[in-house]
């Protein structure tokens, strides 16, 4: 794993953190629950909470689908290319590229390989590691790896993800410090 | 509008309209080297994702320069692929793959190839001095 410089991290007192959606995008419940699921993932294994709220420009972490130039200085281009960023704690800003086709749910078949389908809580996933200050692996089997082919579905957190985000903001007391999936158990769950 | 149950809920047509992205064009220069034209637009990539510093202060050339070769060389360490600088077919299939817009060098300094700290150092002037420091 690696950090961005000066290892920013949410200070001591902003462990219990808060995340809100655009309301400009009117996303459903649905699209939501997505990103729940993978704060949780994040949140199993330190001690950090994430707690969903509607008060957009309150909250820690702010959620939003935008297209092209949006207005901090990282314009999106499109279908496919950059998918996604997100900015180093404490800023909490969360960017996805709104022309990328999001698929929220895992059931999809091996036609997706084939096509510019994007698992969205694989990218969701990747981007809130960025909001917690961890940069990218070269694990490639990492969900802090910098690409993601479409069709690949990849959440789980791997050992590195693990270590770093530990190193950062410590164990979740009720993590039991199991190993994560083998790579071969993780793969059977990959779309195509 | 983006936002699909499954893959069979995409409208073919838009499907078929978006299996290629802008950086498709990339494949175009697998193998190739010095004295090869239309390689401005990898530099930009390259220095959108730090390994080209963003204070370059001259304008990219479709020229095969240190500056290119050394961020293939960076890059092609960060993806653990085989270091040769150049664009074989490998490099430049890593190099179309969608990815997180966030860069893989911040401030000149990477930190993902095995936790070892690369510096980039660039004099600024193109082809004057760039040069990878491992330390």
């Amino acid at each position: 794993y690696s950090l961005f410089p000066g290892e920013p991290r949410w200070p001591e007192d902003r462990r219990q953190l808060t995340y809100a959606f655009d309301p400009r995008n009117a996303l459903t419940e649905e699209v939501k629950g997505v990103f729940g699921r993978a704060f949780a993932r994040w949140a199993a294994v330190t001690k950090l909470t994430f707690t969903r709220v509607e008060t957009f420009p309150d909250s820690d972490i702010t959620i939003g689908f935008y297209t092209g130039d949006h207005g901090d200085g990282e314009p999106f281009d499109g279908v496919l290319g950059t998918l996604a960023h997100a900015f180093s704690p404490p800023s909490g800003r969360f960017h996805l590229d709104s022309d990328e086709n999001w698929v929220v749910s895992g059931d999809v078949g091996g036609i997706l390989s084939m096509t510019s389908a994007v698992d969205l809580e694989s990218v969701a996933v990747h981007e809130i590691g960025h909001l917690l200050g961890l940069g990218h692996s070269t694990i490639e089997d990492s969900i802090m790896y910098p690409t993601i082919s479409t069709g690949r579905r990849k959440v789980e957190l791997t050992r590195d993800d693990i270590d770093g985000i530990q190193y950062l903001y410590g164990t979740n007391p009720n993590f039991n410090g199991s190993s994560p999936p083998s790579t071969q158990q993780r793969e059977s769950s990959d779309f195509g | 509008e983006f936002f699909f149950p499954n893959v069979t809920g995409i409208p073919p047509s838009r499907l078929l309209n978006t299996t290629r992205n802008l950086w498709d064009a990339f494949r175009n220069f697998t193998g190739c080297r010095p004295g090869v034209d239309g390689l401005y637009k990898l530099k930009q990539y390259f220095q959108r994702f730090g390994y080209i510093p963003e204070n370059f202060s001259g304008n990219f050339t479709d020229d095969f320069d240190d500056i290119l070769r050394h961020a293939i060389e960076m890059y092609q360490r960060n993806f653990r692929l085989n270091v040769s600088g150049e664009l074989d077919e490998l490099t430049v299939r890593h190099l179309v793959i969608p990815r997180c817009g966030n860069p893989d060098i911040v401030n000149g300094s990477s930190a993902m190839h095995g936790g070892k700290k690369y510096e980039v150092n660039f004099a600024g002037r193109r082809g004057q001095r760039f040069h990878a420091l491992k330390r």
